[in-house]
């Protein structure tokens, strides 16, 4: 695909 | 009707798990979508760089070849160029919006650490509390890869607008009316020797295949973008029996269960496209030497040419267009969350800051 990927982002981090 | 709201709650290996899962599961779903398609898009470049199959049915010579007609029908209904124009006229748009949501999310941290480095500077070692900079470098870094994101999305927006640029004018072409388009098509002397000829009804016929082919990939991705899989059942089993979850292992072979079958079929798919493209390659050699070529129906045949190839270009912006379109919006979404994370943040900070420096005034 042309645009990239927003898997990755969509990942909540836990903030510590 | 008590509903439990932990119901859905999992330990944070599972979660972590699954999250890892359902990345491979994209990567693995857009891997072979994305294989289908750029099969057919090869398909459709070889057979429009073969004029097929205009030129099988454009053996008068003068008016419209029917899968010329069909294509130019299919852009009108889909909103001709306008819709992409308007389309390519938001990008802009969305994309500030979304720059925007980022830069001030950023510039919140940015001046609460300024304030934070202030007070630091001027009470010294009194000032006790962790640097804000140290405890914004995770959101910071977070910031960046959307920044990075961004960078890249700006340049799918350029390669959209100059495929768009490449073909506007031949689009063009396809939208006007029947007789505009019918005029601009440079006539020939009809080829009417091979109308009944042997090597026309095979080039249909393996057309007709490949169109089956492409067509059975629409199922293929339709099916393919349905399978769902719980795997949190399976990461908590393993939790609970091994103490820790192997994830690799459980996914891959998970996932080579759901989709092996797919890749096997779509891998045929691309090896009958294969054999088919080189027969009608073959067949085509065979029909254009009986053909009586002269510049009259070089140039026709390279006007049909291009509106062929123009058709699917629309085709390609459109899809590109929404995938833009959606990507901005998804990433709004995504923007929001973060910007909430950070005023969240900021805010704790602030009133953390107030008091300390009550505490110190008062001592």
């Amino acid at each position: 695909s042309l645009y990239p990927s927003l898997e990755d982002l969509k990942v909540d981090k836990v903030m510590k | 009707k008590f509903t439990d709201l932990f119901e859905k709650m999992v330990p944070m290996a599972v979660q972590q798990s699954m999250s890892t899962y359902n990345q491979r599961k994209a990567d693995t779903v857009n891997r072979l979508v994305g294989t289908m398609r750029e099969a057919t898009n090869l398909c459709n470049g070889v057979l429009a760089s073969l004029n097929l199959p205009a030129a099988l049915e454009d053996l008068s010579g003068d008016s419209i070849p029917q899968s010329i007609a069909d294509k130019a029908r299919a852009i009108v209904q889909q909103g001709g160029l306008q819709s992409i124009e308007q389309l390519i006229r938001d990008l802009p748009e969305l994309l500030t919006r979304n720059r925007e949501i980022l830069d001030e999310s950023l510039k919140m941290l940015d001046d609460e650490e300024s304030t934070d480095s202030e007070l630091r500077s001027k009470f010294n070692q009194r000032w006790n509390r962790t640097p804000s900079g140290d405890l914004y470098k995770p959101l910071r870094a977070e910031g960046g890869n959307f920044r990075s994101v961004l960078d890249k999305a700006v340049q799918a927006d350029q390669v959209v607008r100059e495929r768009y640029n490449t073909h506007c004018e031949m689009i063009a072409l396809l939208c006007k009316p029947e007789a505009e388009l019918s005029a601009a098509l440079p006539s020939a002397n009809p080829a009417k020797t091979l109308q009944g000829s042997e090597v026309v009804s095979v080039l249909r016929s393996q057309l007709s295949k490949l169109e089956e082919v492409k067509k059975e990939r629409e199922g293929l991705e339709a099916e393919i973008k349905a399978v769902t899989f719980d795997m949190s059942t399976c990461f908590l089993t393993a939790l609970a029996q091994d103490g820790a979850i192997n994830e690799e292992a459980l996914s891959v072979s998970q996932l080579d269960q759901l989709y092996g079958s797919y890749t096997q079929r779509v891998q045929a798919s691309l090896r009958a496209q294969e054999g088919l493209l080189g027969n009608v390659q073959a067949s085509h050699q065979e029909f254009s030497s009986l053909k009586q070529s002269n510049s009259e129906a070089n140039d026709r045949e390279e006007v049909l040419k291009k509106l062929a190839s123009a058709h699917d270009s629309y085709v390609e912006i459109t899809s590109n267009l929404k995938e833009g379109t959606k990507f901005y919006n998804d990433l709004t979404e995504i923007l929001l969350k973060f910007q909430n994370k950070c005023s969240d943040i900021v805010f704790a900070r602030k009133t953390e800051r107030d008091e300390l420096l009550k505490e110190l005034q008062q001592s």
